[in-house]
Order: C-alpha cells, then structure tokens, then sequence
C-alpha cells in the first residue's frame, strides 16, 4: 500500500502542466502500447556506464512531443524510471 | 499515458489521439547517438533485441492522426524500421473488440555481448518475463465516477506558483486520493520486503493515470476514461506475481482484483509468458478459470510467439 509521503518523492514533477492540463478532448481509450528491447537485460549491455537511463531528461521530453505528449511527473528507483504523461 | 525507462528497454504507453510510433526514428537516433548502440543493418533498418507494439481496436479510429487511423498503415510505417516484424490480428475483428499485435523476431546476437556471471546472477528475470494487460470497456457508472474530479483547470497565463511542494500539487493529490479510495495499490500481496512507489495522477474534467512500481523494478500501470458511453480502463503490469507474493498469488487473482474495482461489461486479458512451465498463472489462465458468474468467456486464443507465449481472453458481462 501507499502512504502520503508518495506524493514529495518525485524526481521531477511540472506544477505548471499539472495545473493548466485539460483533458476535455482526450475522447479515446485504447491505448498504443510500444516496448523497444535493446538488449536482453541490463546484463548484455557492453558498457555498463552509459544505458537508456544515462540519456537525460530533457531527451526524453523532445522524443516525447513527437508522440504529443509532455510530462507531468518522474520516479525514479535503482533500477528504472516512470514517467507520467499527459494525454 | 506512461513511459517506462530501463537501462536496456523502454515501455511506451499512450492514450488518446497520441503518435505513438513517430518517436521511433528519434530514439534510434539518439541511442545511437548518445549510448553508440548501433542497431543499424546495411539495408538502414533496426535490428534491437525485441519489439513488441499493440493496442485494442479504437473505439474512434477516425479521430486518430496519421497512420494511427489503420492498423495496416501502423504495420507498413513499423516495416519501414524493422525487417522481421510479424503482425497479428487477435480476436473478432466484426465486433470491433480486436486487438492487434506486431512483434519482431529475436535478435539472438544481442545476447553475444553478454557478462556471463551478470546472467547467471539475473537469469530468474531474463526467463521467466510476463506481462499481463486488462482492457476493460462499458465500466459500472459508480466505478467510473470515482475517477471523476472536475476540479478547476488553471489558465496557461494564471500564475501558478512556483513554491508549491510536490504536496500541494492538486492533480497528483487527487490521484493519489483515488488511488487510495478505490484500493488500487493493493492489488498485489507484497512481500515482507517488498517496497513500493506512487505516481499517480487526476485529469480534469475526468481521467486517471497510475504508475506504481514494486521492488525498485517492477510496473503496474492504469489509464482510466471513465465518460459515459465509452468509458474504458486498462492494467498492464510485469510485476512477477508468483514471486513477489511468496507463492500466495497468481494472475488469477490479481484478474479478480481489477475486475471488482472496474465492474466492466467486457473485457480482454492478454498474457505474454516467456516460460509457461515456471508461470503458474499461464496454466491457471488456459484452464477453465472461474472469475465469478457475472462473466462468460467468448475467446480464448493462444500464439507461440518465437520465444514467447501469448495467451488472448475475452469475456462479457452476462
């Protein structure tokens, strides 16, 4: 379960967008669903000190417009990052 | 929608009218560009370890932009990137409840590159690889208007201020509270010491977003669109379920969970497996499955899919 100290450990959260999104024309359900496996694991990666995770933020925000969608807030464990969109 | 980064994958999860396949030239590039993964064949196209791209047929394809209104046209702009991708139409394509798939083959000279004492370390995890999705549509109102707030949108030229906590954030408290309300983090019994992360957020006029993730690794993601007259919920999840709950769950259950916060008229699960002898809720899933008297199964359909099992249900409310 979940407790309210969940909602001060983001690595990065938009108050802006949070505040100013309106979701009225997002009309559709289904969603598009895409997984790129580079490697097997983080195992078969050559060198381990740059991964998909090394690429920054800001890189990830630039791809994201291309799909429309921008990012209201990141956690970030050891091991992966969860972004949560807009749309 | 949801974006999932790991040092070797990511998972892309978007909704709406959303170009979901126009990232893929970028991020080639900048992996390539960035990393020097060089994925590039001498014909131009990718070859990375795997691709996997889905969705449930659109209840508004019109609407959709670009090759996103047909799923042929997905399936030709996907080719123009990969050379062994395979496509698959799942399910009733009268009704309007398919669901579709294209996956490429595995590229096995991934595994070349390897640390074999990392493998062996991480070998549980590279075999036994599940993820299990809910598509849910026609949502019990009482359900769906849980995850309706209707709270006040600010104007993009209003000052927001820039001192607000992360505490204060009213869309990501609110998501937080529906998260809370309607038990969405207890879908999963958790080990002793098992940790468990939140994000979750509430769109105005309606709408939910959650990203949880267990064990520091794992993902468990929901999308709500609870307006009338389509209203549609999805869970998609790669928790391990056997092996977080210490043995005590399977996806039987966790299906049972989902299913009483939603209430759906109809539903499909897809269940990729990577290792059906080790998964218990594969062979738990093709038997005859008892999810309550509300439900009737209409399809079950299974694919050997290369290195992974797919398994396709669909049921409707009685």
């Amino acid at each position: 379960t979940i407790t309210i100290k969940e909602l001060t450990n983001h690595s990065y959260i938009d108050h802006e967008l949070s505040a100013t999104l309106d979701s009225t024309e997002a009309f559709e359900g289904p969603e598009k669903l895409l997984e790129i496996w580079f490697y097997p694991d983080p195992c078969a990666i050559p060198d381990k000190t740059k991964t998909l995770r090394s690429i920054p933020v800001q890189i990830w925000t630039d791809i994201l417009k291309l799909v429309k969608c921008e990012v209201l807030s990141i956690k970030s464990t050891k091991c992966m990052d969860a972004f949560l969109l807009s749309e | 929608s949801s974006l999932f980064v790991y040092d070797h994958k990511i998972t892309m999860k978007t909704c709406g009218t959303t170009t979901t396949l126009f990232c893929l030239e970028e991020v080639f590039k900048q992996v390539n560009l960035l990393l020097n993964w060089n994925c590039t064949l001498d014909n131009g196209k990718f070859s990375p370890y795997k691709v996997f791209y889905s969705r449930r047929s659109f209840m508004f394809p019109s609407k959709q932009r670009s090759i996103h209104r047909n799923w042929n046209d997905e399936v030709d702009y996907l080719n123009k990137f990969f050379t062994n991708g395979k496509s698959y139409t799942v399910g009733r394509s009268d009704q309007g409840t398919h669901w579709n798939l294209y996956v490429t083959d595995t590229n096995e000279d991934s595994l070349l590159n390897g640390d074999t004492e990392c493998h062996e370390t991480n070998n549980y995890e590279y075999n036994n690889d599940e993820t299990v999705e809910i598509l849910m549509t026609g949502l019990n109102h009482k359900c769906a208007d849980q995850f309706v707030c209707n709270r006040e949108v600010k104007s993009a030229t209003s000052s927001i201020d820039e001192k607000d906590n992360d505490a204060d954030d009213e869309g990501h408290l609110l998501g937080y509270n529906m998260t809370k309300k309607t038990g969405l983090d207890k879908i999963y019994h958790e080990s002793k010491n098992s940790c468990f992360h939140h994000d979750a957020f509430a769109f105005s006029p309606c709408g939910y977003s959650s990203n949880m993730i267990i064990d520091d690794k794992y993902y468990y993601t929901l999308h709500v669109t609870p307006e009338k007259g389509w209203s549609y919920a999805s869970f998609e999840s790669n928790v391990p379920v056997n092996a977080v709950s210490d043995n005590k769950q399977d996806n039987v259950d966790v299906l049972q969970k989902v299913l009483k916060v939603f209430q759906p008229t109809e539903f499909c699960l897809t269940f990729f497996c990577k290792n059906i002898q080790n998964s218990r809720s594969f062979q738990r899933l093709i038997s005859d499955i008892d999810i309550g008297p509300k439900y009737t199964k209409i399809d079950k359909i299974i694919y050997d899919l290369d290195d992974y099992q797919l398994l396709y249900l669909r049921f409707e409310m009685k």
